[in-house]
């Protein structure tokens, strides 16, 4: 018997040339029949999935016959938002790194790059309305991301299904924006005199939010995407505290001596810009512990490992939707196994009612860039992000770590094939070793 | 399969697939073409992937419109 044909049925508006959002519709099902395989989603994001699936049940015998067997498909995700984050800051990834990475993305059906774009070390985006602060914050002027590399990377990713969704810390985390940007950032002091040293971005002055709306408003047209990830966290008081100019803005602010209540000032202003162009946030969890008050539907990211479970039922108990990252901090490494904790994670462990646990959009596996760049990002990355993808797409009660580990085994081969270099599992081999 | 589907059904019943002989296309009433370039891409992008760069001799164009 011979499969001669994949036939790929849209059945409503295909979606063919929008982007994917977190509402996007991945549902598919496939039937595999001689002589001809139906592939049928509602959209083309559906499709995609679907022909991931289909290229996985096709294998080759040992004669080099290529083989499938009958089949019945029927799939969608479990969860909406599945991410991974790279830091293109800490150390700089070249365009190819991160086109690889979408790949291998697309092999695990995650739907969201939460690029981490810039950060303290460097800044690398290069803005249209503001090109010096790639020209004085990018580690050199070849180690930028220019409007062309970044339109190509949100189509590289538009035509796998995946959402490019940009992160631009503050108000902490800015340090390399402050070479480009004169003023943004507080000056620091120690008594009365100035020093050469500057901490979080100044948030008295009127000319730091003309400034951010500016800069927002072109982010806004640069990134498709419906939401923007914003910082927030771990913000060093100590500047602030040291700023005379600060200080009396404290005092007539009445904050006394609580600069969590002059942080959250700033970012209420900044959530407020962010909603005037009319552009979702995505912020990490401080934000809402420290009482910032949020848009509904602004969406907050878990990332303290410390007490995750406790934290996830505070938030969606105050009616924010979710995504969780706390577990699956790939760049804290350990040796051995450690997938398998990644694995058994299970993000609605936690306290609450069934609304709550429907406010759990996903999660995103993280790996920071401290100790990462072009040479082992990919081998770091996969197959442990597998597992936090198979936790996020299939079935709550997908858990079995034997089963697993003989699927996974298979899939890191299967990645090796196509060109991405995963680490193993433990030990084994592939076939065709030789050939990758 | 990696990430294991909602459900799964599969057979013993085995088929096999040749690179000069197997096509994937757009159904008779979809509502995406052959100008969804998105699926176009994903279509070759996906035929290679199961069987490598493989160029057909001659003939129909390896994907057609439904």
């Amino acid at each position: 018997a011979e499969l001669q044909q994949l036939l790929v049925t849209i059945v409503l508006e295909s979606e063919c040339d929008a982007f994917p959002s977190v509402s996007s519709d991945e549902s598919y099902t496939l039937l595999v029949k001689e002589p001809v395989a139906f592939l049928k989603a509602n959209r083309v994001w559906g499709a995609l999935r679907g022909l991931e699936t289909f290229s996985q049940l096709i294998y080759q015998d040992s004669y080099g016959t290529f083989t499938i067997n009958e089949s019945n498909i029927i799939d969608s995700p479990r969860f909406p938002h599945r991410g991974i984050l790279i830091d293109t800051s800490r150390h700089y990834l070249p365009l190819k790194i991160i086109l690889k990475t979408l790949d291998a993305m697309a092999f695990n059906k995650f739907n969201v790059l939460h690029w981490h774009i810039v950060d303290d070390e460097s800044f690398p985006y290069q803005s249209i309305t503001f090109p010096e602060l790639s020209n004085k914050g990018s580690y050199s002027p070849s180690h930028v991301y220019t409007s062309n590399d970044v339109h190509m990377v949100i189509e590289y990713a538009r035509l796998r299904g995946i959402r490019v969704l940009p992160e631009f810390d503050t108000p902490g985390h800015m340090q390399s924006w402050g070479k480009g940007q004169k003023n943004l950032l507080t000056p620091c002091y120690a008594g009365k005199k100035q020093l050469d040293t500057f901490g979080p971005i100044n948030p008295i002055l009127n000319t730091t939010y003309s400034f951010l709306t500016t800069f927002f408003k072109e982010i806004t047209k640069v990134f498709p995407d419906q939401f923007i990830h914003l910082g927030g966290d771990e913000v060093d008081f100590h500047c602030w505290e040291s700023n005379p100019k600060i200080q009396n803005f404290m005092k007539d602010k009445g904050f006394g001596d609580d600069f969590r209540k002059l942080e959250s000032f700033y970012i209420q202003k900044l959530l407020d810009i962010i909603a005037t162009i009319k552009k979702g946030s995505i912020v990490w969890q401080e934000v809402f512990d420290d009482g910032v008050k949020l848009q509904p539907g602004t969406t907050v990211e878990v990332w303290k490992s410390n007490g995750y479970l406790d934290e996830l039922s505070k938030i969606t108990a105050s009616g924010f939707p979710v995504i969780i990252s706390a577990p699956w901090y790939l760049d804290l490494i350990s040796y051995g196994q450690d997938w398998k904790q990644y694995y058994k994670t299970e993000p609605l462990n936690f306290a609450g009612t069934q609304e709550q646990k429907k406010l759990v959009l996903g999660g995103e596996a993280c790996l920071w860039g401290e100790y990462v760049d072009s040479t082992n990002l990919t081998p770091r990355l996969w197959p442990r992000a597998s597992a936090v993808g198979e936790r996020l797409w299939s079935p709550q009660n997908v858990r079995d770590i034997d089963d697993a580990y003989r699927r996974l085994t298979m899939h890191r081969c299967r990645m090796l094939r196509r060109g991405i270099a995963a680490q193993p599992l433990f030990t084994g081999y592939c076939n065709d070793e030789d050939n990758m | 399969l990696w990430p294991l589907p909602l459900t799964v059904t599969v057979t013993p019943s085995q088929m096999r697939l040749s690179a000069e002989n197997f096509y994937i296309q757009h159904g008779p009433s979809s509502t995406a073409g052959p100008s969804c370039s998105l699926l176009e891409e994903a279509f070759r992008r996906y035929y290679e992937y199961i069987f490598g760069v493989y160029e057909r001799p001659k003939g129909p164009a390896r994907f057609q419109g439904g």
